[in-house]
């Protein structure tokens, strides 16, 4: 590989810029983190391509875990309400997310309720509800075309009255730069945030492993929407290395919390920094 | 804008008689950084880099145009003609019916294609969708309805059915028994690494020999944009691609790398939800998006 034993030469510096442009990093971290290196190898008088390997994975995984929750999956207590706002761009993997954590959460013995906050997409309540059903977990839905923060109200009112210590609330996709759609999100999370009393609520950003230099601009509007509590990084079992994450820890200090790695229903596990570190620079 | 960038790097060449290789490479490096921002393949970029070079060095400064201009339209000009300025139509089968194999990784915008293209058909064809997802929850009942939605002829599995080949056979007997000319088949959505997933289209592929098999491409994909295309291209011999959700603020660098690594034509443009959403690409506007 890069790091087996060649001289630290100009063209050495030129490919690890281009390892990191290839995993989505983007042009600018990348030559930063660069920078970074070259200048930490300087100051450690890191003679060989093999020393650099393991100065550069702790350089990139110490800015990944200097971000607080990086890696650290949502713990929902039994007896707080812990509502999960699961929102992003279309086709990111949201309802399967959503499943694979009711599945899971189901498994663990917690009280779940799922909500179908999609009221916009063909089929969306109907992909929801096999789900529901995979986990044994109730679904709040409506009629395609009804209102998706009545869905979200209607739902949490149940999640209190019966007890439950989940909420999951699947949103439709939507594009970022669609001002009206992002306004409709925001209404749904005003309504969630004003009526949860007590409840702990986590906006979880699901975005895809495949996506370039959108990724950061995705996490930047999403977040002052609405203020992210993490990422969830899915379809990571492709071959893209999710680079953006980076940028996205960079800017913004959000951490990943979850990979999805696959499309079953226990494929989605922690955020792992190291095996991300490692994946990346390979 | 780049044009805007270069008038400021070419400023003070107003007056001197050739772009000189210094000269460009200042400009150059903004298109690189501006390249890569856009999520074009990093050796796509530096390919066309070098090219853009050749034309570049050496011009001379014209009467009529700044530098800056003269710079920046042989950059477009590079981008636009990678990505083919000549319209590429859907093939029509001389011996219908016509078939049409969506293919792609998952959430890409298959199924919502799948309805686009033959909505747009339905002015001069008789087309009919079918569903061959069989493993995404409820994704036969997503082309179900949206096919309802757009009055476009629908064929689906039996229930429970598991086998896809069973569905392309099914479909294609109900085609020719409803006079429909063209049949686009809605696949799962797979990575381009699954072997068992990608043989399954290749499967299809020798049941229905398709007249067009299109990648449908996420607009906002990065830099493993070549290796996905690449890997479908070689395993199924695309013939087309789909550019889908273009009407984000992704600049959609995506679309340079596949068709400068597969010789693939971009067919179409997905350009929002709606089943009316689509358009003819144009690489002349896509050459300015990507270029920001
Ligand atoms: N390989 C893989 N596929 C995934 C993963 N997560 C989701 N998918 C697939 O990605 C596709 C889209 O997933 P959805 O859950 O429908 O995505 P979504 O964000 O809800 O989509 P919209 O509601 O339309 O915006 C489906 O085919 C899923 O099976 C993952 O971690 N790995
Ligand atoms: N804004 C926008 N959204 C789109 C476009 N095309 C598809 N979508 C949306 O993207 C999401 C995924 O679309 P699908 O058609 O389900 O994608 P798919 O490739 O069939 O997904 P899988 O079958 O799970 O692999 C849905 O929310 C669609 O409404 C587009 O051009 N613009
Ligand atoms: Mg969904
Ligand atoms: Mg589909």
């Amino acid at each position: 590989g890069l790091f087996s034993g060649g001289a630290i030469d100009p063209e050495f510096w030129d490919r690890l810029e281009e390892v990191l442009i290839s995993g989505d990093v983007g042009a600018a971290l990348s030559q930063s983190l660069v920078e970074q290196l070259k200048q930490a190898a300087r100051e450690r008088r890191v003679a060989t391509t093999e020393g650099l390997y393991g100065l550069f994975a702790s350089i990139l995984a110490q800015r990944l875990s200097e971000v607080p929750l990086m890696g650290r999956p949502v713990e929902p207590e039994k007896g707080v309400l812990t509502i999960v706002l699961l929102v992003g761009v279309n086709g990111s993997g949201k309802t399967t997310t959503a499943g694979k954590l009711a599945c899971k959460w189901a498994k663990e013995g917690l009280e779940v309720i799922m909500a179908a906050s999609d009221t916009f997409r063909a089929a969306a309540a109907e992909q929801l509800k096999i789900w529901g059903e995979r986990s044994g977990v109730r679904v709040v839905a409506q009629q395609q075309g009804s209102d998706a923060a009545a869905v979200a109200f209607d739902a949490l009112a149940a999640a209190r009255s019966s007890g439950a210590d989940v909420l999951i609330v699947d949103t439709a996709g939507r594009l970022h730069s669609k001002h009206n759609l992002m306004e409709e999100l925001k209404k749904i999370a005003r309504i969630l945030d004003r009526e949860r009393g007590e409840s702990k609520l986590e906006t979880l950003l699901v975005l895809d492993s495949v996506m370039g230099q959108n990724g950061l601009a995705q996490a930047k509007t999403f977040n002052s929407a609405l203020s992210l509590s993490g990422v969830v990084l899915t379809k990571y079992d492709n071959t893209a290395k999710g680079g953006i994450i980076l940028a996205i820890a960079d800017e913004m200090k959000t951490p990943v919390r979850y990979v999805g790695l696959g499309e079953g229903e226990d494929d989605l596990r922690p955020f792992d920094v190291e095996e991300f570190v490692r994946a990346l620079l390979e | 804008a780049l044009r805007e960038r270069f008038e400021s790097i070419f400023d003070r060449l107003k007056g001197r008689g050739k772009l000189t290789e210094a000269d460009v490479d200042v400009a150059l490096r903004d298109v690189r950084r501006s390249l890569l921002e856009a999520d074009v393949d990093y050796k796509v970029v530096k390919a066309l880099l070098e090219s853009i070079r050749g034309r570049a060095v050496g011009k001379d400064v014209l009467e009529s145009i700044t530098p800056g201009q003269q710079v920046a339209t042989i950059v477009y000009e590079e981008l636009a003609d990678l990505m083919g300025t000549e319209p590429s139509p859907l093939a029509i089968s001389p011996k219908p019916p016509s078939i049409y194999l969506m293919v792609g990784l998952q959430g890409g915008g298959k199924t919502t294609s799948t309805v686009k293209l033959a909505r747009r058909l339905a002015g001069s064809h008789r087309p009919l969708v079918v569903a061959c997802d069989l493993r995404r929850p409820a994704a036969v009942e997503q082309l179900k309805i949206l096919a309802a939605q757009s009055r476009v002829p629908f064929y689906g599995p039996e229930h429970g059915e598991k086998d896809v080949l069973r569905v392309v056979e099914g479909a294609l007997e109900y085609a020719s028994g409803h006079l429909n000319d063209v049949i686009l088949l809605d696949t799962a959505g797979r990575l381009h690494a699954d072997e068992e997933l990608m043989e399954e289209l290749a499967a299809m592929k020798r049941a229905a020999p398709p007249t067009e098999v299109l990648l449908v491409v996420d607009a906002m994909t990065g830099q493993e944009a070549v290796k996905v295309a690449s890997a479908f291209h070689e395993r199924l011999r695309l013939t087309g691609v789909l550019l889908s959700k273009l009407d984000g603020d992704a600049r959609g660098g995506a679309a340079l790398a596949i068709r400068k690594a597969t010789g693939v034509p971009i067919k179409f443009a997905g350009v929002g939800e709606g089943t009316d959403a689509l358009e003819v690409f144009d690489a002349r506007r896509m050459a300015q998006r990507i270029l920001g």
